[in-house]
């Protein structure tokens, strides 16, 4: 018994490696684990409950960070990252002793264990009264990760309880405090692209509408443009949100949109699908009772597949198809190629600053409507294509001219993933 | 088990809980602001707790605060000696003008009832000493947007 009680004071955990080459201190790893003690239960929820608010406390970190947190159930205690509890007054070995109901309603060892003073009325999701435990764990998480309290209105890490809206969630500053500690978010895109939908509203008026969308292997980010970040909850499967296209890896989206064409395509590997926007699935046949999906070759002829990624052309009715160092420029009238195609990347978008540009191997291409422009990517860096606009400012621009690299996370912010087990909340 | 009869616990009895010491007077106060960074002491509870007189605020120089002094729970602490000890007396005004500073109240140096109330709330254990008064972001703020919508 002592042995167990000395092995949860912090004092006696092995030192943990943390980062400190901004001088802060931070773990060093990204991927941390936890567990609800099994001596340190609430008398107040239910088991799975408590599991369920820490699980999705720490899901909301995985959201605006790079750090991701696993339920650790089966390794020894010692190798646990942050160790969670419930107590009343002399508590789980800890030197400081809970006060009782009121006041001091938890608090947690920095890189170490966070304990809850179960003499407070914590309540669960949608409770009305009472002290929340989910607010209560994304607060003392915050500490245990390096973040101090913060006397800012709307803060997570503001000392005090303050009883909250009926939903509450980590705002940019918060965000941005995070991210000082363990930097932003950074990856790879399967593809990214804007959906338009027709919506009918209380008068019958149709308008139109689009959405931001970002997916990466199996999972997709809707991105609010207006707030600078993603969807609160985000990422959700594919397959929940996008039905009967590839459940993972899509290449591409092509929304070609003219005067007499409206179509949506979801490509991957050799085959394509088209997405019916107005019921959100994908068609199950095309006009002609051709099943989808189709082979590339049949419904695009002289495009190769698979591709890296492809766009539409308003301004031309051509689908760019990028693959390796060239791209095939598609004529939807025609339904061919155009001739003079495949050309290299960099002869039809050259680089506006020699030694620039992506090169090839492209991994999405995008028109953003947010923007008004269009996008390459590639790793962790994007280049935004010259616009008429840009050429009418500057003339001397080339047409289609790729402007200098930026990164990913400093255009589209807090596109994190999270931890696996964490995906399926 | 706490006894309860509601399915979201919301009638569970809280009145046979050990409730926490409130802050009441200035000696708590004292031992509130050391025991979350504001007074430079590792041991609160064995602070050397000032006489009642020097408790007195600028505001009223002429008027002595009969404060009875707590011990329940401070078995160790000790009594100030009969002098005055202003530096103990300033350090605990500049002390409270932190707390009251960091927590949006009026920056009294007064141990009012406002302060009292905000010393009261639940909060967080950990201290606060180094935390930051304001935004800690470095980011340019003409990025930040309010969000309109919440809802996850």
């Amino acid at each position: 018994k002592k042995r167990h009680l000395a092995m949860l004071l912090s004092k006696s955990r092995p030192r943990r490696s943390t980062g400190d080459e901004l001088g802060l201190m931070a773990f060093s790893k990204k991927v941390l684990t936890w567990r609800l003690i099994g001596e340190g239960y609430s008398s107040q929820l239910s088991i799975d409950d408590q599991k369920y608010i820490f699980k999705l406390a720490f899901r909301m970190w995985s959201e605006v960070s790079p750090l991701e947190f696993a339920e650790d159930t089966h390794s020894p205690l010692e190798e646990i990252d942050i160790k969670l509890g419930f107590g009343t007054g002399r508590h789980l070995g800890c030197a400081q002793t809970f006060d009782g109901a009121g006041q001091e309603f938890a608090h947690a060892w920095f890189l170490g264990d966070i304990h809850f003073d179960d003499d407070e009325h914590f309540t669960g999701l949608n409770a009305g009264t009472g002290i929340s435990l989910l607010k209560v764990a994304v607060h003392e998480i915050g500490h245990v990760l390096g973040l101090p309290h913060i006397y800012r209105p709307g803060s997570i890490m503001q000392p005090s309880y303050l009883p909250q809206d009926s939903s509450f969630e980590l705002d940019w500053l918060d965000r941005k405090a995070i991210q000082q500690l363990y930097g932003g978010c950074k990856g790879r895109f399967s593809t990214v692209f804007d959906w338009i939908r027709r919506e009918r509203t209380a008068y019958g008026e149709i308008v139109i509408r689009f959405n931001t969308y970002f997916m990466r292997d199996g999972w997709y980010w809707l991105y609010e443009n207006r707030s600078n970040r993603t969807r609160y909850g985000d990422p959700v499967a594919v397959r929940v949100g996008w039905h009967g296209i590839p459940a993972s890896g899509v290449d591409a989206y092509v929304h070609v949109w003219t005067w007499t064409l409206d179509a949506v395509y979801f490509f991957k590997g050799t085959r394509y699908w088209r997405y019916d926007s107005e019921n959100d699935q994908a068609y199950a046949e095309d006009s002609e009772g051709r099943k989808y999906p189709r082979l590339i070759s049949e419904g695009f002829p002289g495009v190769p597949s698979p591709i890296d990624t492809a766009f539409f052309d308003r301004r031309n009715s051509h689908i760019y198809f990028f693959k390796g160092m060239n791209v095939y420029s598609f004529d939807v009238v025609t339904n061919a190629v155009a001739s003079g195609f495949p050309q290299r990347i960099s002869e039809v978008f050259p680089a506006v600053k020699r030694g620039d540009h992506p090169g090839g191997y492209l991994d999405a291409s995008y028109f953003s409507y947010t923007h008004n422009a269009v996008f390459l990517l590639k790793g962790v860096h994007f280049w935004r294509l010259v616009s008429s606009r840009d050429r009418w400012l500057h003339p001397s621009l080339p047409r289609n001219g790729v402007l200098p690299g930026q990164q990913v996370d400093q255009q589209w912010f807090d596109i994190c993933n999270v931890h696996d087990s964490a995906l399926k909340m | 088990e706490k006894v309860f009869h509601s399915r979201d616990h919301a009638d569970v009895d809280m009145t046979l809980h050990h409730h926490a010491d409130l802050v009441v007077d200035k000696d708590t106060a004292w031992q509130f602001l050391s025991k979350y960074g504001f007074l430079k002491s590792d041991k609160w509870d064995e602070q050397n707790l000032p006489e009642e007189a020097e408790f007195l605020s600028d505001e009223s120089p002429d008027v002595k605060d009969t404060v009875p002094l707590i011990h329940e729970g401070t078995s160790s602490s000790r009594r100030g000696s009969e002098s005055d000890n202003p530096t103990e007396s300033s350090n605990f005004i500049s002390a409270l003008k932190e707390f009251q500073m960091m927590s949006g109240l009026p920056v009294t140096g007064v141990f009012d009832d406002a302060t009292k109330a905000a010393m009261n709330k639940p909060r967080c254990g950990v201290s606060d000493r180094g935390s930051p008064t304001g935004p800690t972001s470095t980011q340019n703020p003409t990025l930040w947007s309010p969000n309109a919508n919440r809802s996850r």
